[in-house]
């Protein structure tokens, strides 16, 4: 009964009882999805040599492998229109967020914002946001390349070459200039970017896509500067959003599915140019 | 048409590897972001002369005035701030004007979000309908962004609907006496 849902009838989020995403229904499906926000410690490295050195600007080198959690139950608000209905959650004193889904779209839309990055650990800290779903991707993964064709990836994995990568996470990061997705027989999840980021499919069902860095070493390959952004003395807050499209997959012979994709993609990329004109002294039926 | 060049210029640097990339260094960070103000302001006043063309009834390409010409000049102004819902004339006038320019080769519709500082708002569109609002509180946590100097605390949302390819739609805004109700988060928030 603690249950939340946000939603229309093309797509409905359900949220658990501690403020996760927890599934979403399409027409044609329900899945386990949730969604989290998570963080890399930035390698600290010994810059003179070439195997060890610090993330930084030019490269992303996680000290481990293994991502740190940022909270165990986001504090959240419902908010129901007639136009959007919309979930506020905070997560800590620095990561918020919006989940809302508008009356007409068969889309989902993850309004972020994370920042200033606490930095008085001495840590560095590279944000991630992740997708987990139940499907069954099976490491392979698609990513774009400069808004145009999809190429597809398999975790741990080169084309022309047997790799054996020694950084795990680094070595299964792509650029994301606007979508990344995977699928498997049945289901097909999709997420669109507003900006280029880094992004990978770590585990089946999953895609994770960083979208803020605060560092505290040079990687030493000519910057000469910690990406440690500031502004009015502190870290710089970053706000942005990310789409989330669920449906058939390609293997089932739906277009359906890429179609919204590719409309969404569109809409979001080249989306109204806003003007907005001071009407004091002008009535309505002047303006008219 | 140097106004135009300027934007042209500052693109043409932006498509250096560190601008790309974001490895440039910090003074070149904002050295870039600078340059796109500046060219972004100086387009801005080519794209109000258009408009106010364009709304006046006179066609810009041939010049040649529409009977019903009339003489109203607008300002049509863009909000940088907008990413942190922030805009100065619509969070202050009692009265504005939002204009939509679609670059899509398609039709489109999209919901719009308009920060306002309070709750009494209606927007009509140019067949005098007033459309369907609905106002959302701002997020506290944007709200006290250190540097946000804003008095927006709500999002006026309605759906601009039918907006034509490479065309424009424009939509009056303004404060009424009517008594809106704040909006209530669910009961079962958690």
């Amino acid at each position: 009964s603690s249950f939340v849902s946000i939603g229309n009838e093309k797509i409905r989020l359900t949220f658990d009882t501690n403020g996760f995403l927890s599934a979403i229904t399409t027409k044609e499906m329900t899945r386990i999805v949730n969604q989290e926000f998570l963080y890399y410690e930035g390698a600290i490295g010994n810059n003179r040599e070439f195997r060890n050195r610090s993330s930084g600007a030019y490269i992303f080198r996680p000290k481990t492998d293994n991502v740190k959690l940022v909270t165990t139950g986001p504090k959240i608000k419902v908010y129901r229109g007639n136009l959007v209905e919309e979930v506020h959650q905070i997560f800590n004193e620095w990561i918020s967020q919006v989940v809302r889904v508008y009356r007409k779209h068969g889309y989902a839309e993850f309004e972020w914002m994370v920042g200033p990055i606490p930095i008085d650990d001495g840590v560095g800290k590279e944000i991630i946001t992740r997708f987990n779903s139940d499907i069954q991707s099976e490491g392979i993964f698609y990513t774009d390349s400069n808004g145009r064709e999809m190429l597809k990836r398999l975790r741990d994995h080169r084309d022309t070459w047997r790799v054996k990568l020694l950084e795990h996470t680094a070595g299964n990061y792509y650029p994301i200039t606007t979508k990344i997705a995977l699928e498997d027989e049945n289901a097909r999840l999709a997420i669109l970017t507003d900006r280029a980021q880094g992004g990978s499919s770590m585990g089946d069902g999953s895609l994770e896509l960083m979208i803020h860095r605060r560092l505290l070493h040079d990687d030493a390959f000519g910057v000469d500067e910690s990406l440690n952004e500031t502004a009015f003395g502190q870290g710089l807050v970053a706000r942005g959003t990310h789409y989330l499209i669920l449906g058939n997959s390609q293997l089932d012979q739906s277009p359906t599915t890429q179609l919204l994709e590719r409309f969404t993609q569109l809409e979001k990329l080249l989306p109204t140019w806003k003007f907005f004109s001071d009407a004091t002294n002008s009535s309505y039926d002047d303006w008219r | 048409l140097p106004h135009l060049s300027f934007f042209r210029e500052t693109m043409g640097i932006m498509q250096h590897h560190d601008a790309v990339t974001g490895t440039e260094k910090q003074k070149v960070a904002y050295d870039y972001a600078r340059r796109l103000n500046v060219a972004l302001r100086a387009c801005g006043s080519n794209t109000k002369d258009i408009l106010n063309h364009l709304t006046s009834g006179e066609t810009p390409q041939t010049g040649i005035p529409d009977t019903k010409k009339h003489d109203y000049k607008f300002e049509f102004k863009t909000c940088d701030l907008l990413n942190i819902s922030s805009c100065l004339i619509s969070e202050t006038s009692d009265r504005f004007i939002l204009t939509l320019y679609n670059p899509l080769a398609h039709s489109t519709f999209e919901y719009v979000r308009v920060p306002v500082s309070t709750l009494d708002y209606i927007v009509k569109d140019y067949r005098d309908v007033t459309l369907e609002t609905e106002i959302l509180p701002i997020p506290e946590t944007i709200q006290n962004i250190t540097f946000r100097n804003s008095r927006a605390k709500y999002e006026l949302i309605f759906l601009a609907s039918e907006l034509p390819p490479f065309g424009y739609k424009s939509y009056y805004i303004m404060k009424t006496n009517k008594h809106r109700l704040e909006p209530i988060p669910d009961a079962d928030n958690l």
